[in-house]
């Protein structure tokens, strides 16, 4: 990158917001960025979106690190906003992508939780509010969507890693997240990156069903697990997140594609099996390149399949 | 600021339904502090849990006596905590 920021290395959530302004700036003709809302602790939700003009275009839409101490993700994030940015005009279909479609992408989901593995506790996962009647602080921001709220895989107490809130939407870093889909209306596609197990999941997690585009998603996810895996051979496994890990309710893919966004992955990116979530940061460009491959391989599909 | 000392990490392989069940009633029990980084779901897929180092022993034993086989992926949490963080500083000196 022309300036300073290392896309090599972890970085505190204030130099990643710097660098978003960094990026807003020097792609200012596709680059923006906007405040979806504020965390409970009230620090900005920013997210990049990636325009070349037109109103209310469809969108993609990309998020990580809803699970704070997943570092990974956010730096992965970074690492594709500038991809983007920089292959427009250079990439041809990245560039016919962006002459037909809108990319929103959120790298830090849950800014409180962010902050406090930095400061704090290095594991933490959740959110940080703080719940009534009990000392245990946050909620599982992967467990609080409006999708099977409060069902198998997710606990109802407080203190545990999984609990999954008073109420569906009760984290407001979630709820900014389902007020912006719902008012933009015109999302296409629901990414979320996760780590770690090298897992390409598509709905549910809620329930053991399959979903009406269970053919298109699988055929779907395995072309962008191939697609991961022709860069470092990262190998991926493909489906549903209950046939691949267990139930798990309250999840966000789950509430995109019950809200209408046919294309809703959730990834879960490499596992050296060595660090789990703990990646090295000599890891994080190699796992933001297959990472994005993946990524684009969908939103190519949904380029050319838009509904 | 929270430390990590002495934690371990596990690898744990079931084989198994059966151990995979076992794993989810270790999962229950709170007073170990157990932290699953991959929660036991399918004996397909590896199980990662993060020990306290005053849980270690008793889980060890526990998984010994199931024949549930391990392997310890992180020997000790705050090493790599600590290399982390110095990353961070090296890199950030060399940033600025």
């Amino acid at each position: 990158s022309s300036n300073t920021f290392n896309y090599g290395i972890y970085h505190s959530l204030t130099s990643i917001y710097e660098e978003l302004d960094n990026l807003a700036s020097e792609y200012s003709s596709i680059v923006s960025k906007l405040q979806i809302g504020e965390s409970y602790e009230k620090r900005p939700l920013y997210a990049l979106k990636f325009s070349t003009g037109g109103s209310n275009r469809p969108a993609i839409w990309i998020d990580a690190g809803i699970h704070s101490r997943e570092w990974v993700t956010q730096a992965s994030a970074m690492w594709i906003a500038r991809k983007i940015a920089a292959d427009y005009g250079n990439d041809p279909s990245i560039t016919s992508l962006l002459n037909k479609m809108d990319i929103f992408l959120l790298p830090v989901t849950n800014p409180d939780g962010y902050e406090f593995t930095h400061t704090t506790n290095r594991m933490w996962r959740k959110t940080r509010s703080k719940n009534p009647g009990s000392l245990c602080v946050g909620v599982d921001p992967n467990r609080n969507w409006d999708a099977g709220f409060g069902g198998p895989g997710a606990s109802s107490n407080p203190c545990s890693d999984s609990y999954h809130g008073p109420s569906a939407n009760s984290e407001v870093e979630v709820k900014s997240v389902v007020n912006f889909i719902k008012n933009h209306g015109n999302i296409l596609a629901f990414l979320t990156l996760h780590s770690y197990s090298q897992l390409l999941m598509y709905p549910y997690g809620y329930k053991c069903t399959q979903p009406a585009d269970y053919a298109e998603l699988n055929a779907l996810g395995e072309a962008a697990a191939n697609a991961i895996r022709s860069l470092h051979g990262t190998a991926f496994k493909v489906g549903s997140i209950c046939s691949t890990i267990y139930q798990a309710s309250g999840g966000s893919i789950d509430w995109s594609y019950d809200y209408g966004i046919k294309y809703s992955f959730a990834f879960e990116l490499r596992d050296t099996g060595r660090y789990g979530f703990l990646l090295p940061a000599t890891q994080i460009i190699p796992t933001a390149e297959e990472t994005w491959l993946g990524l684009k391989t969908i939103i190519e599909h949904v380029r050319d399949n838009a509904y | 600021l929270e430390t990590f000392v002495g934690h371990q990490v596990l690898r744990i392989k079931t084989r198994n339904e059966e151990q995979v069940k076992k794993l989810q009633f270790l999962e229950t029990l709170e007073h170990l502090q157990l932290d699953f980084w991959i929660n036991p779901s399918t004996s397909a897929l590896p199980v990662d849990v993060r020990i306290p180092a005053n849980s270690l022993q008793a889980v060890k034993i526990f998984l010994e006596s199931h024949r549930i086989e391990y392997s310890i992926l992180i020997e000790d949490l705050q090493v790599v905590l600590d290399r982390e963080k110095q990353d961070m500083v090296t890199s950030q000196q060399r940033e600025r």
